[in-house]
């Protein structure tokens, strides 16, 4: 099964 | 400068060899720069070679390479179930930002990857488990013996009941005591880990 994980960042 | 981090991973369903030696996998990452893309940076190499504490995540970092084609290919061990890991980065800035500042993008870019690797340990705790949880976790065993031999070798009655209602147990028997203990030592640990 696949999995997602995920991220945003900004200065 | 803004990133957009995405990791796609697969869990292996068979894990009945799962005890058999761990070899290093390989973790491909793409490297978008305004929406197109690149050759990944050197800095962005370097981040994930020695910035990102991979270690909080159950993950070791054995080699960093990149191919022809600017895909970096990272060598990367970790729990047996775990079957592969795709990285894909995304880099773009803002058009208001005059100076570039490379420590900065450092920080951002390991920020942004330990969040995302963050979020798949919150969903999937047991795939992420960090290599000091998984310490502590070898003596969990030792530890729920010793305690439930205690109580349960006790001759004080009313001590022995007192546990088994803090535990939420109707019997002082040292096998439930035991697995109860042992169950509560490995959530506490799951849930500390995730913090």
């Amino acid at each position: 099964s696949i999995k997602i994980g995920k991220a945003f960042s900004g200065s | 400068w803004f990133f957009e981090v995405c990791f796609a991973v697969t869990e292996s369903l068979n894990t009945t060899n799962s005890s058999t030696k761990i070899e290093p996998k390989q973790m491909k990452v793409l490297f978008f720069e305004d929406c197109v893309c690149a050759t990944i940076t050197s800095t962005i190499l370097q981040t994930l070679n020695s910035k990102v504490s991979w270690d909080r995540f159950g993950l070791s970092i054995k080699d960093v390479q990149v191919t022809d084609t600017g895909i970096a290919l990272i060598e990367w061990e970790g729990p047996a179930q775990l079957e592969s890991i795709l990285l894909v980065l995304h880099r773009y800035r803002s058009s208001q930002t005059m100076l570039q500042s490379w420590s900065r993008e450092t920080q951002l870019c390991k920020r942004c990857i330990e969040d995302a690797l963050n979020d798949l340990k919150q969903q999937n705790p047991h795939l992420f488990c960090s290599h000091s949880s998984k310490e502590l976790q070898r003596y969990v065993p030792d530890l729920s013996c010793c305690l439930s031999k205690l109580i349960s070798s006790s001759s004080d009655i009313e001590f022995k009941d007192s546990c088994a209602q803090i535990l939420g147990l109707q019997s002082t028997d040292y096998n439930d005591i035991r697995s109860s203990i042992t169950t509560r030592l490995l959530q506490v640990i799951e849930d500390l880990d995730k913090q």
